[in-house]
């Protein structure tokens, strides 16, 4: 499903270089879990955002389904992160005069869903990040944890076939965490494919892979053996 | 050195009440090491802004080393944010067009502290957090962690006498996060009050004392017993 190669991130900054993704070869097959760990700055957000479509490498090459991601144009590019890509960022990034449930809906406008629908799936999907009762609030006007939840629901409501989730329970409570983990557990049974970037051991042990990066380099991938 | 008296925070919604803070009673002593744990959405992040001195509360009392806070003007107000206190936002609000040295100046200028010595101590701040290869980017040139430690660096380059902060580790890697905690440490041994919101359990721990939040309300205060 995805197939990185040589992948390269570098920022320029004056005479200085930052090489924020340092020539990544990964392989990731449809319907697999993977969790990614690092230590802070080591490129994990920096990868998810290429796997994502959300920003182009430097060097080397993305191949999503067998197509180069270089090759596709804007349209093609906006259908994919649209309908089959579902991002939870690190820092939510929810529109801030929008309520939660209008900040759920908006991937169902660009999937064209009628009115009535939106708002049915984007309360359910709130529901199952337990904000039933926040439907109406602002970002400003929810808890740091409620907004990432806010965010979660986001990525959820559109049943995406990839999910990206960068740090999805960084600021939620151990309970709550395992809440959220429960759904993307389910979206995995679903055949769905997850890729969760965490600090939290506990949460990367949900996965059937670990990576680890240090630098912009992957220096360890275990396959988790399973009982 | 503070004292919180059926202290309540209230929001009114349309024809709801959301009841953030629902009568808390909780004294802090000076130098004491106090961490604050709950459910997402419980009123942590609320009782840390009326602790310092962000926001009023609707109801109850709140009084700072005897004086009745809101009694205070808002020159007394500001003085004690800027001087005495410490404060680590949980979303960092750092300012989006200034560097990371430049933003954790900030706080010392208000201190009237000289050009030369705000850059020197900024900058050792800064080292502090292990960001000294980061004093030029913005923030959105860091990661998520590393902008979570310039909000870090930023609060205690005054040295505060008490130190408030949201979460401080929710987007760290444990060894960074460890790093962080030790540096709370070393504030509190020198006789600095410190008190800490936080998922982690682990982080929890290191308090002397451990403040449980449901619904607003109180509903554990355990001491630990050290050693
Ligand atoms: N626009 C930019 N210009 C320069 N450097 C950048 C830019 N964006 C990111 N970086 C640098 O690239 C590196 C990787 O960033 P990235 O956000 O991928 O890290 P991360 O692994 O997600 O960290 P964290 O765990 O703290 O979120 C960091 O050292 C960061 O300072
Ligand atoms: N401006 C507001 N208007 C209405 N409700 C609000 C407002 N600000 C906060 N709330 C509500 O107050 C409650 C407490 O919020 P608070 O940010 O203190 O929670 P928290 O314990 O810090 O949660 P988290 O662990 O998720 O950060 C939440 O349920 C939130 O929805
Ligand atoms: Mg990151
Ligand atoms: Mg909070």
């Amino acid at each position: 499903l995805i197939e990185l190669r040589g992948l390269t991130k570098v920022y320029v900054m004056g005479s200085e270089e930052v090489r924020a993704l340092d020539g990544i070869d990964l392989d990731i097959d449809r319907a697999e879990y993977v969790t990614i760990m690092g230590p802070s700055g080591s490129g994990k957000s920096t990868l998810m955002n290429l796997i994502g479509c959300l920003d182009t490498p430097t060097d080397g090459d993305y191949r999503l389904e067998g197509e180069l991601v270089s090759n596709l144009d804007d349209d093609e590019l906006a259908a994919i992160r649209n309908r089959r890509i579902g991002f939870i960022f690190q820092t939510f990034n929810l529109l801030p005069r929008a309520t939660s449930l209008e900040n759920v809906e908006l991937p169902l406008i660009y999937a064209r869903v009628t009115p009535a629908d939106r708002k049915e799936r984007a309360a359910q999907a709130l529901t199952k990040v337990d904000l039933a009762n926040r439907l109406d609030h602002r970002p400003n006007e929810l808890s740091g944890g409620q907004r990432q939840r806010v965010a979660i629901a986001r990525a959820l409501v559109t049943e995406p076939s990839i999910l990206l989730a960068d740090e999805p329970t960084g600021n939620l409570d151990t309970k709550t965490g395992n809440e959220i983990m429960a759904l993307f557990q389910q979206l995995h049974a679903d055949g769905q494919t997850i890729i969760v970037v965490t600090h939290d051991p506990a949460v990367a042990t949900l996965g059937e892979r670990t990576i680890r990066l240090i630098d912009g380099r992957i220096t360890e991938d275990v396959r988790q053996t399973q009982a």
